[in-house]
């Protein structure tokens, strides 16, 4: 290329355990992706067909040559993230969202996908909701676009993450739909427009607290599956609910969901209960049941933080409000 | 106004590495997931 490239370098996430996904298309004519939803990142990006990786062939690969409208942005682009790599560069192109249509929206074009991770997904790419400071620089972000284009009327989205049924699950643009949740909304401020990141009050065990003692940091992750805090906490957990360390993962008794306790956390004062059935999953494939905790080694991070995953999400019915930043949460129905 | 998109709930590639009996070996090849490796990054 006769282009001066330069270089940005992103961090990716947990690839292991991501479970919804949903289609979009990208360029005119459209090619279609399946892609997750992820409010743990702020960028969209998709194999390419000059990708070889064994990740990539296995997937759905964009071809620019076959879209009119797609420009090369000039930029690479490493995405980097626990077991591997990708790399790539940006372009920019018209990226359709059910009816919603973002124009000359950026995206990465991945050209080479280090990872055994990526052999075994199911999605091809992944599309970022978080913040625009968590973007790589210089790109607009998907939910900026589409409301500079008009596209929606209220920077908001919504998710609601269906339990047992493989559909049925949703994620809502410009608004939210009442027939979701029970009650009303309750609205918590974000800590930081970043992440979708919010103050946590406690968490607690038939009364008795058991992590985040005094208050910590919590992000909402859709891109996360499971509960994921400082390890010394998840231990405890681990040794309330008997979870036992089989073949490198937290097995549980599938009968001790019906005798254990909520675990409750608390947000901005109110009491958000997690029952064993949500973090306790069995696995239909071997009928055992898996703890739906997973711990942070304590010398990585000096703060107590968590992320709420899918397992809390699917509990809890979840907006995401971009214009007001603050998150909001009800019971799921 | 409101734009719904529907989302389909696959198996993750953990449930999937597991029924394939390969969980064990690949998280022993990789220790960190990803939310440690960027705390170690930052």
């Amino acid at each position: 290329s006769s282009y001066v490239r330069k270089f940005a370098s992103h961090p990716l996430r947990n690839y292991l355990d991501l479970a919804y996904m949903g289609n979009i298309s990208i360029g005119t004519p459209p090619q279609q992706f399946s892609v997750v939803f992820d409010t743990g990142s702020s960028d969209l990006w998709v194999p390419s067909i000059y990708c070889k990786s064994k990740a990539c062939v296995t997937h759905r690969s964009f071809n620019p040559s076959h879209s009119s409208t797609f420009h090369d942005w000039g930029k690479s682009i490493t995405l980097e993230y626990g077991s591997g790599e990708m790399s790539g560069f940006l372009g920019h192109d018209t990226v359709r969202i059910g009816q919603l249509t973002s124009t000359d929206q950026a995206f990465g074009l991945s050209k080479e996908e280090i990872s055994r991770t990526f052999e075994h997904a199911i999605f091809d790419g992944i599309l970022g909701l978080a913040y625009p400071s968590l973007a790589i620089k210089g790109t607009t972000i998907i939910i900026d676009n589409l409301k500079k284009q008009d596209q929606i009327s209220e920077p908001v989205f919504a998710f609601y993450l269906s339990t047992n049924k493989e559909e049925g699950s949703v994620v809502m643009f410009g608004g939210v739909d009442k027939k979701y949740y029970k009650g009303d909304l309750k609205w918590v401020p974000l800590s930081k427009p970043h992440y979708w990141q919010i103050a946590l009050d406690r968490i607690t065990w038939r009364g008795e607290v058991i992590g985040c003692p005094r208050g910590c940091q919590a992000i909402m992750d859709t891109g996360t599956s499971l509960l994921i805090g400082p390890s010394k906490a998840v231990a405890k957990i681990h040794s309330l609910i008997n979870a036992a360390y089989v073949k490198e993962e937290y097995v549980v008794p599938c009968n001790a969901r019906k005798a254990l306790p909520d675990i409750v956390f608390t947000i901005n004062n109110v009491n958000y209960p997690v029952p064993p059935r949500a973090y306790v999953q069995e696995d239909a494939s071997n009928n055992l049941c898996y703890s739906g905790f997973d711990g942070i080694m304590d010398t990585l991070s000096e703060s107590d933080s968590w992320i709420l995953g899918d397992v809390f999400l699917r509990v809890y019915f979840t907006v995401f409000d971009q214009g007001q930043n603050r998150i909001g949460l009800a019971p799921a129905v | 106004c409101l734009v719904m998109i529907p989302l389909t709930k696959v198996k993750s590639v953990r449930e999937s590495l597991r029924e394939k009996g390969l969980l064990k070996n690949f998280l022993k090849e990789h220790p960190y997931n990803m939310i440690q490796f960027r705390l170690m990054k930052n």
